[in-house]
């Protein structure tokens, strides 16, 4: 465990907090993409399936399950609690058009053929694009919640401290995980855009809206 | 190396 690695683990949580928090205190999920949270509940429960052959640390075990269950509970938010405020006419991305060719490239390009392990690729893969319903959202209406934009910089600032990490475990234990780093560097490439609004607009004080 | 050794990370 690094730094990075840390600081990116608490990012990531931060990013699903500001999430559930933004939900809950403004009773509404609009703006949220429901699609993109979905498939999140999909990635962490693909991945996490080790959590019943495997056990690693306290640190890791208890991590897993708070990222499932925020995830669960948001997904119960949007589409059953709060369902009424959930802007489904904007939430068109299909996807299909990600599931089905990240399903087929994990069974061509993983670790180890072997059902868990699939699984585990599946949820890489599926992580790095699971995001573009939300992006595609905020393309259609044009704007974005202050708060929204912070979920969505924690949220890819989480997977940038990611490469560093990968970086500092290769040079100092010898650590290296294709499959992880390249989908890693997709799923920060796809942030870049929003970094450079999000600089450039929300952290002068700004909201997030895209010219029409 | 480009085996990996577990999924110890998130």
């Amino acid at each position: 465990m690094n730094i990075f690695r840390l600081t990116g683990d608490l990012s990531h949580l931060a990013a699903i907090i500001i999430l559930l928090l933004k939900i809950w205190k403004s009773r509404s999920c609009a703006g949220i993409s429901g699609k993109s949270q979905i498939l999140f509940a999909m990635v962490f429960t693909t991945r996490y399936l080790d959590l019943l052959t495997a056990y690693i640390s306290l640190y890791n075990t208890s991590m897993k399950i708070i990222y499932i269950g925020c995830s669960y509970a948001t997904v119960y938010l949007i589409y059953a609690k709060f369902k009424a405020t959930y802007d489904g006419n904007h939430d068109t991305f299909r996807v299909e058009f990600l599931v089905v060719p990240v399903g087929g490239l994990s069974f061509l390009v993983n670790h180890d053929f072997s059902p868990l392990e699939i699984l585990w690729t599946f949820s890489i893969y599926l992580e790095a694009v699971a995001i573009l319903p939300q992006l595609f959202m905020i393309s259609k209406t044009g704007e974005a919640e202050t708060i929204t934009t912070h979920y969505l910089f924690f949220l890819g600032l989480y997977r940038a401290l990611y490469l560093i990490n990968w970086v500092w475990r290769f040079y100092f234990e010898g650590f290296f995980d294709m499959i992880a780093i390249v989908a890693g560097v997709v799923q920060t490439i796809l942030y870049c855009d929003f970094f450079y609004l999000y600089v450039t607009k929300v952290l002068k004080g700004k909201k997030l809206s895209l010219p029409a | 190396t480009d085996k990996t050794v577990g999924h110890d990370e998130l």
